[in-house]
């Protein structure tokens, strides 16, 4: 059965999209096979990998109990071993939809169980939008892991102790008796910058082997590439920004055995 | 009557709160008394004015019918002129609340009309979660003019289209006939990166004088203050990034005739 990681943050602009994104194709890249799911009605990992947000395309139908996630799966062209169910705007709607349902936290899990156990997949990769609502609590609760994007900043410090209270929370009440944090990903680091060498001395001090080794620095290139619709891998292959979700997913499989 | 302001955009890290705190500030310094509340239960405005998350201290009583607005606004010291309602944790748990009330999306503007007519202030300037939810509807339904903090990144972009068609939803079902785009302002420009060059160009070209004719650079400076619960003009009052605020004060007063 396939490992569920869930990407989550509810500080916006940390770098989940960009880290689901390429965590997903540098697996794929050394033979882990990956599901990419854009839970996020901004769709951007949609868009960031090139392809289209069609209507009817996304988790909304199955959410609400029309259709199922295996016929939403598609193959992302560039990268084999690489697929990924779209996002649209529809998305937003479910967060009122599930409300009103029986068990509301489970609906992911319950849509995702056929996917896990299909046997084509030895990862997926939830991306969720910035918010801990409706999606994102049944990220968590579907998810094995959490992997945490936090950005070299000192405002994004703030929200980790909701964040990781929401999993114990989620963990303590049975919803999830699984999920675990996987580990902390520094984003968008610049070694030129006091404030990010503070951000990660404070987080490692706390997190000790919770954080994970790679780190992802700031770079351009990274910002570019979804405007081409284009992994880093597909944009700039040796780029500072590709080694290191190349390093981040070797550390991956190391840590949950994957592939 | 004062004038409110709300500062959203669903997509996240793009500047609201930075935002929210130094034009409140600046337009307190240019002697326009101004009421910054502080709607994201992530609480990141209450924090980088140095002031506490009190438990009670936010709208979440009186958006459940309990106690008032007024009662909750608090004076910030290092500013004449400069009020605040902070935010708290729990203000996550009134998406849930709200969706259950009679007129769900008229609440806040409920809460915030004796404030507005109170006569105590010329400007209130709203800052939202990174989210469409129910705390950023209500926004929308409450205030005069919508304020799009738009990061010069191409995934920002993105959403654009998506928030304004919120707003002409919200205007054409007679939520709030008064609401206006009162502009867009691009934030952390860097002069260096050609995708900051390409945004800001396609922008000005679709939205015209819709854009604030101030930019908000990319500025270490403004992401170091809240670390010490300060503004840019009091960590640091000659930079780049506190006269780009002072500039956007300006604009706003001339364009709304605030004060
Ligand atoms: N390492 C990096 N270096 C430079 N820019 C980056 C990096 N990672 C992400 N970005 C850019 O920063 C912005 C925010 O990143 P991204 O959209 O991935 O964050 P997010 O957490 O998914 O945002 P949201 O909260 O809106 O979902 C984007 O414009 C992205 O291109
Ligand atoms: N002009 C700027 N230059 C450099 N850094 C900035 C600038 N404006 C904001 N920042 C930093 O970028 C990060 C995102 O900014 P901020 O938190 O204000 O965005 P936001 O839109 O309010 O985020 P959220 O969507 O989570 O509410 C913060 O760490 C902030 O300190
Ligand atoms: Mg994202
Ligand atoms: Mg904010």
């Amino acid at each position: 059965s396939a490992t569920v990681f869930t990407i989550a943050n509810q500080k916006g602009g940390v770098g989940k999209t960009t880290t689901a994104i390429n965590v997903s194709f540098a697996l794929a890249e050394k033979k882990v096979r990956t599901l990419l799911i854009d839970l996020d009605p901004q769709a951007n990992a949609t868009s960031g990998l090139g392809l289209e947000k069609t209507e009817g395309g996304s988790l909304y139908g199955p959410l609400c109990g029309e259709g199922t996630a295996l016929e939403k799966v598609q193959p992302v062209g560039a990268q084999n071993g690489l697929f990924m169910i779209t996002s649209e705007v529809d998305m937003a709607a479910i967060e009122i939809e599930l409300v009103q349902q029986e068990n509301y936290l489970g609906q992911l899990r319950e849509v995702l169980a056929p996917v896990r156990e299909s046997g084509e997949f030895d990862a997926i990769i939830l991306d969720c939008p910035p918010a801990l609502g409706m999606l994102s609590m049944n990220s968590l609760a579907a998810a094995d892991y959490l992997l945490i994007a936090l950005q070299c900043e000192y405002l994004a410090m703030e929200g980790l102790g909701q964040i990781l209270k929401v999993l114990e929370k989620l963990r303590s009440a049975g919803v999830n008796g699984k999920l675990q944090l996987g580990g902390i990903l520094m984003t968008m680091f610049d070694p030129r910058n006091n404030l990010s060498h503070q951000v990660v001395g404070e987080v490692r001090n706390h997190f000790d082997d919770m954080v994970f080794r790679s780190m992802i620095p700031r770079s351009i290139r990274l910002s570019e590439a979804p405007s081409f619709g284009q992994s880093i891998f597909e944009y700039d292959s040796t780029s500072k920004g590709a080694n290191a979700y190349r390093y981040l997913a070797e550390e991956l499989i190391e840590r949950f055995s994957l592939g």
